[in-house]
């Protein structure tokens, strides 16, 4: 199964984790 | 040959299982057969392309396969009570197997899941999973496979080179179908001054709406992530409370062809789209928490296909994402437009909203695909227009088969 989210953000918007990166519930993904 | 078509006496004997079973295989294959060719030349994607299963003879081999029946049946198989005595060794191997952290679920227990299918919808404890004060936060357990902004062309990169329609995979336009409401659990006060960001709501009456003395009938017995109220006031407020946000169409058609026609908004001025693919693997704790707070508008059901999503058939299936049965929900957040879409696959077909107890996917008789079916939350707060998800908070999960 996958997650997919598409959002609006500004411009400056920066990424916390890179492709590959195993991530848990609650972690950053970016601001 | 006519004296003996004649003559010759019939006896009848029963069909052993074996033969049986591969009569009905055949029958199952050749249904669904007739029933790719008649899709087969279906318009999926928004911008007009005509969708077709391809790439390497591994995947027609997929193609050429009854999934969803095969999905259902894993399900249902998995739905079976196991013997206590089994549950330990048997949920113990699968841990082993793809690598589940036992010490975290709830309950710890392994006998006191019944099935394999309510081993794999486990919970976990309380504080297991911290959820950061960042914008957004991951909504599950997984592997990142892909992210970045969404250009002009309105195309995701599903690998490199490889793309698949934004329109495609939200859904473009009105459903064919009317637009459901379903019936909402009555929400529980919400204390998070995010939503007055949305739409510029004062925050003391976000706080009181819903009917706070109520619990949802259908909320899951206890969230991994309680939800609390969330001090957020170190956060810069964009706008004053109580205005309106503009959307302008003229600043979108200058940005060029930005506009998310799927809730009608344009993106604003200064802003992007963003996508990001959270892979989950069998081994990952398979519920969803909302990853930011923010409004859920409505719910598109897509019915599709139900390949696996594992990262080795999304490297050679193009359009994977937009050929698979899907749930879209479409809203807003602080900055604008807001998505959040749990893709199915084979061995979890079934996608629960946890506050959506009408949906049902991966039913026997699904609509053709490419199209969805549409429903409306704007019941569930007035002042809000759709169901308030807060940051952290349970929303649902996949379910074997």
């Amino acid at each position: 199964s996958t997650i997919v989210l598409v959002f609006e953000a500004p411009q400056r918007w920066e990424w916390s984790v890179k492709p590959g990166e195993k991530v848990r519930v609650g972690q950053a993904l970016g601001d | 040959v006519a004296h003996a078509w004649r003559t010759t006496e019939t006896k009848w004997y029963p069909l052993p299982l074996a033969v049986g079973a591969l009569l009905l295989v055949g029958l199952a294959w050749k249904h669904e057969y007739q029933r790719r060719r008649r899709e087969a030349e279906v318009t999926l994607s928004g911008d007009g392309e005509v969708l077709k299963l391809q790439g390497p003879w591994q995947v027609h081999v997929l193609g050429a396969l009854p999934l969803r029946q095969l999905s259902r049946l894993w399900g249902w198989l998995n739905s079976h009570e196991l013997p206590l005595w089994l549950r330990p060794y048997g949920y113990g191997f699968y841990a082993w197997l793809f690598g589940v952290n036992l010490e975290e679920m709830d309950p710890a227990d392994l006998s006191a899941y019944r099935s394999l299918g309510e081993f794999f919808y486990r919970g976990l404890k309380d504080g297991a999973r911290p959820i950061a004060g960042t914008e957004l936060v991951s909504p599950s357990d997984g592997t990142v496979v892909h992210l970045g902004e969404i250009q002009a062309n309105r195309r995701i990169e599903q690998i490199k080179g490889v793309t698949y329609s934004l329109d495609a995979l939200l859904g473009r336009g009105q459903s064919s179908t009317p637009v459901l409401s379903p019936s909402l659990p009555p929400r529980e006060g919400t204390q998070d001054s995010a939503f007055a960001e949305i739409n510029g709501i004062p925050y003391s009456l976000i706080s009181l709406m819903g009917s706070p003395s109520s619990k949802p009938p259908n909320a899951p017995h206890r969230p991994a992530t309680p939800i609390k109220a969330q001090d957020q006031g170190d956060r810069a407020i964009h706008q004053p409370v109580g205005e309106k946000v503009h959307h302008s169409v003229q600043v979108a058609q200058e940005m060029g062809a930005q506009a998310v026609t799927s809730l009608g908004h344009t993106v604003r001025e200064g802003n992007s789209l963003f996508y990001i693919v959270v892979y989950l693997g069998p081994g990952d704790y398979h519920r969803f928490h909302s990853p930011a707070s923010w409004v859920v508008e409505k719910r598109r059901h897509f019915s599709g296909e139900l390949f696996s999503v594992n990262p080795w058939l999304v490297s050679r299936l193009p359009n994977l994402f937009v050929l698979n049965e899907r749930v879209a929900l479409l809203g807003k957040w602080r900055h604008g437009f807001f998505s959040f879409i749990p893709v199915g696959a084979t061995n979890v077909g079934s996608i629960n909203i946890s506050f959506d107890t009408d949906l049902r996917t991966n039913a026997h008789s699904a609509p053709p695909v490419g199209t969805f079916v549409e429903a409306s939350y704007s019941s569930a707060s007035a002042l809000l227009g759709g169901w308030p998800a807060v940051k952290g908070e349970e929303m649902g999960g996949f379910a074997l088969g």
